[in-house]
């Protein structure tokens, strides 16, 4: 989920 | 999105303004690496290749695209525009010993080996590193302009910003991304002696000058 989570971030 | 990811957000953005701004009205790129800025383009174009595959949200699609194309205006100002005023003799920091060792890294620890997995971990890892030749370009000439100490102290906050966003995402939301941690403070770090001239010197209405 991690992965995820991260992809919002710029 | 919490505060400190806004605010960060924010805060790159408005480094990124205030390097081009500063270009453009002194029409001049004295004292900035034109290799700090070539590298930072690559880490916006290898960690953003997902633009074109997944959407996210307005806000992220929109930073995206004006990260990217600030990013290239920069470069092009630096080295087509406004040339004649690039110092590229002081600006020889190697940057083959950062990127290389920065591939191999990318390609031994990383969360999956895939192609966009990859050049988003280089993309990470390069960002941290990728400051280095402008640090190094100061500390070569022993100054550097206000303007451009604002511009580093806005990106140095960014990072810093982003490590109080990743607290708050663990306590909150249980989540947490070594790589991008790992990364993140290592890059915080290299801004420390910076930001503790900017404090003692350039906030306090002095220009930035290293003892020779």
């Amino acid at each position: 989920p991690s992965r995820e989570c991260r992809k919002d971030e710029l | 999105m919490n505060i400190f990811r806004l605010t960060g957000d924010l805060s790159h953005l408005a480094a990124i303004i205030i390097l081009l701004l500063k270009i453009w009205k002194s029409r001049s790129c004295a004292g900035i690496s034109g290799k700090s800025q070539i590298l930072f383009a690559i880490v916006f174009t290898t960690r953003y290749l997902d633009l074109l595959s997944t959407f996210i949200s307005l806000y992220n699609s929109c930073m995206k695209v004006i990260y990217i194309g600030c990013a290239y205006a920069t470069v092009y100002m630096i080295y087509m525009k406004f040339r004649a005023t690039y110092d590229g003799n002081h600006d020889s920091f190697r940057v083959e010993f950062l990127v290389v060792p920065v591939g191999g890294l990318a390609v031994l620890i990383n969360h999956d080996f895939s192609f966009m997995e990859i050049l988003w971990t280089f993309s990470i890892y390069l960002e941290s590193v990728a400051i280095l030749p402008q640090l190094f370009m100061i500390s070569k000439t022993g100054e550097a302009e206000t303007i451009t100490t604002h511009y580093l102290f806005c990106l140095g906050l960014y990072r810093a910003l982003y490590i109080f966003n990743w607290v708050w995402r663990f306590y909150f939301e249980g989540f947490f991304d070594l790589i991008a941690i790992v990364a993140g403070v290592v890059q915080t770090i290299l801004y420390c002696d910076f930001f503790y001239l900017y404090v003692t010197k350039v906030l306090k209405g002095k220009k930035l000058s290293l003892p020779a």
